[in-house]
């Protein structure tokens, strides 16, 4: 028996939104420390891992850890029958091949449920080890994911690279070149505007746009975006979810020939 | 050049 209870509805549309470009079909893992995903892309160039813990949930039962095997696409289009206001209620029973959606309006004067089919997904489940990344960039959600849009109109890889100046996000295509660098501004009354460049080691690698861009897609979690990096290891791009976990996508390098 | 890198050559299977 599982039943979780999410008073603020709209972070799981949103993280649907975040993932549903990037990976098909997933299996959603619950357990007593909460409801969470890992995934690769099908070409096995990146990778997500989702984490809602469940103290962030207003009720959270969980009898015995369970798997469920859902496409992703098919679980957006539910959700989107969700109102923004809506509390979301995530209910699976023992054994059963399907899992109910119920969501309730603000006022309770509107209850909908939608049962879903699960699937059966092979899925390898990856360990992930800690790392000491070399440098570690925090700035603004909105303006990592104006400048990965940016850059893949003139072409197709991003240069981030790490100085003791800022990060440098650099691409070239055929019609030319671009640099873009935001320098710490850490002194800026409102915390999300802050950038912020910890560093240990320069670093600079190269990474497909069409992925970073993908990852764009959590901006509505989180008003600040974490950049990790660490000479030929895969970058991690962490959306915090509020008082709930996170959204973080690796990226596997492109690496010189 | 540039080779795009697996994430499986990064992280094993758990």
């Amino acid at each position: 028996m599982l039943e979780l209870r999410l008073v603020q509805g709209s972070l799981l549309k949103k993280v649907l939104e975040a993932i549903r470009e990037l990976v098909n079909d997933a299996n959603f893992d619950c357990s007593a420390t909460g409801f969470s995903l890992q995934a690769m892309d099908s070409s096995h160039v990146a990778l997500v891992a989702l984490l809602l813990r469940s103290e962030g949930f207003e009720h959270y039962r969980c009898d015995r850890n369970i798997s469920m095997g859902m496409s992703l696409n098919n679980m957006a289009k539910m959700l989107r029958c969700a109102g923004n206001d809506d509390i979301i209620t995530v209910k699976g029973d023992d054994g059963s091949d399907t899992v109910t959606f119920m969501f309730e309006s603000p006022t309770q004067d509107k209850i909908s449920d939608f049962e879903m089919k699960l699937m059966d997904i092979d899925s390898e489940h990856l360990g992930i080890p800690e790392a000491e990344y070399h440098a570690i960039v925090r700035m603004p959600s909105a303006e990592f994911a104006r400048i990965c849009k940016d850059l893949s109109s003139i072409g197709d890889t991003v240069v981030i690279s790490v100085t003791k100046e800022g990060v440098k996000f650099s691409t070239k295509g055929d019609i030319g070149t671009a640099n873009i660098v935001c320098r710490q501004n850490s002194s800026v009354d409102k915390p999300e505007e802050a950038t912020t460049v910890e560093m240990n080691e320069p670093v600079s690698l190269t990474f497909a746009l069409r992925y970073m861009n993908s990852f764009t897609k959590a901006t509505p979690l989180s008003n600040q975006v974490t950049i990790s990096l660490s000479n030929e290891l895969p970058v991690v791009v962490e959306y915090k979810i509020a008082e709930m976990g996170y959204v973080r996508f690796y990226l596997a390098p492109k690496i010189e020939e | 050049m540039n080779r795009q890198k697996s994430i499986l050559s990064f992280f094993q299977k758990a």
